[in-house]
């Protein structure tokens, strides 16, 4: 029975995008069956996992906005046990389109049944704002994890994003957990960072992710390779970060 | 007569309310009269500039969504010459407000008329999604200017930036312009960074601003304490950055 955990942080830039695909790639280094939605317009996700926009391929334009099958969207990459479904600039319309439709949140819910069982974790990546494709992707997972970028605005932001992830656990997904904070782009030498990790760990109502994910520049050149860290640099800090959060996600063990 | 520029990209964490509130307050050391106008509902901006959200002010959601006189929600700052109108968390609910009013992307417009003469520039912070706060923002003014973070996936998203902004110029703001692109976060150690400016300078269809903001932990710093750079380090080099940004702009030069 797979997992369906959205990335997400509607403070822009935080390393959303980058913690889908690298911890999606280590998941599936670890023999986990993975796959990755990209439900950003932007398409940075599909970029960053090698997807060819010339390509024909179903997006989730066609499984949200046309009704297509969500099992013909599904593409491989170049890893085993790992694949994704690309996302679409035209997703940018889903809110205009639906603006009637009370059920337009509930789209992804209702299609992504039908290929649950075919991963042990599907991992979704969510637009930096609360608007419809963050709240479709809120409603049919059953867990987050959210990113932390360790500056002063992100952690401010938390508390907004708290009040709506309550708000979406009231009244449209009441099975809804938080699965962890992981702080990203860390710079141990800042104190900014350091206080912004102690502050956290401190006050958050959530588990907070032993792993810290340091900034790295790997991590922001992989992209324009198309390929997940831990394929264009292996051995880099940033790799082995998100395979350590991959071993502690699998695992299971709490850390503070 | 006043000039209204939105700061906007779609791309989050860019640097688009570090820009907005450090220019703005550059541009007021030279004796400019500054409104900073915060549009996100993430309230980055009236932050940075530090409002006290226990205060009674009227906000940017009192001006577009109660009708209130925008010329009414305006705020000193510590810096002579430089105000800011706050937002408010619940500006995130613009969009399902006023779904079926066709002049929703026009509201802005309407209300800043009446304060535009006060000002020599008014600057709005946008949020990182092209919803219909943004569009409010690009109906109203007259220009924008593009932060762009020295990294790969903001450099595709200038594309998409592009499409959207000659889509608004078209149908709902012919005389929208775009003043430059502004390098953000640069790291002159990377290669990343430095392939990003090559690239963005040789194919970019707008003015690039020969000021470039380096990567400074004081730009990240100074929002805890509710202070532009200027005011918090005036002589780091983040602060002496935007400077140098405010001059190029006031005078004019045109950099490459
Ligand atoms: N640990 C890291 N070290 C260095 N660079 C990083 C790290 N994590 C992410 N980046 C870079 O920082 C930028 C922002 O990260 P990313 O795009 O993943 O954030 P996001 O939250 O998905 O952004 P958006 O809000 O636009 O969706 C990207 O250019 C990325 O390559
Ligand atoms: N030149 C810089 N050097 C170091 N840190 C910076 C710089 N510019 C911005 N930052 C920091 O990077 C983060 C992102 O910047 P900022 O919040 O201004 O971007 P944004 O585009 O407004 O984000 P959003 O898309 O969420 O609105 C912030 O924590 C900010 O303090
Ligand atoms: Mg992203
Ligand atoms: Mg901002």
């Amino acid at each position: 029975m797979g997992k369906i955990i959205s990335i997400v942080n509607q403070k822009g830039g935080v390393g959303k995008t980058t913690t889908t695909i690298n911890l999606g790639a280590s998941l599936a280094a670890y023999k986990k069956k993975v796959l990755l939605i990209d439900l950003d317009p932007q398409c940075n996700a599909s970029t960053g996992v090698g997807y060819d926009f010339n390509d024909e391929n179903l997006t989730m334009y066609d499984v949200l906005i046309e009704g297509d099958s969500i099992a013909e969207a599904i593409i491989d990459t170049k890893l085993e046990n790992y694949h994704y479904i690309p996302s679409d600039r035209d997703l940018v319309g889903l809110e205009l389109e639906f603006a009637e439709n009370p059920r337009r949140n509930f789209i992804l819910k209702e299609q992504i049944g039908a290929i649950k069982d075919k991963f042990d974790y599907i991992l979704i990546d969510c637009p930096p704002s609360l608007n419809s494709l963050t709240l479709n992707a809120l409603i049919a997972s059953d867990s987050v994890i959210i990113p932390l970028q360790t500056e002063y605005y992100a952690m401010e932001g938390l508390v907004n994003l708290n009040n709506t992830l309550n708000l979406i656990k009231k009244s449209l997904n009441p099975t809804l957990k938080v699965d962890g904070i992981l702080f990203t782009m860390y710079d141990k030498r800042t104190t900014l960072a350091r206080m912004v990790v102690k502050d956290v760990v401190e006050a958050a109502p959530y588990h907070v992710y032993s792993t810290i994910i340091p900034r790295n520049i790997v991590l922001s050149e992989a992209p324009s390779h198309g390929e997940p860290a831990i394929l264009y640099s292996k051995s880099s800090v940033g790799a082995r970060a998100y395979i350590r959060l991959a071993n502690e996600i699998i695992g299971g063990k709490r850390g503070k």
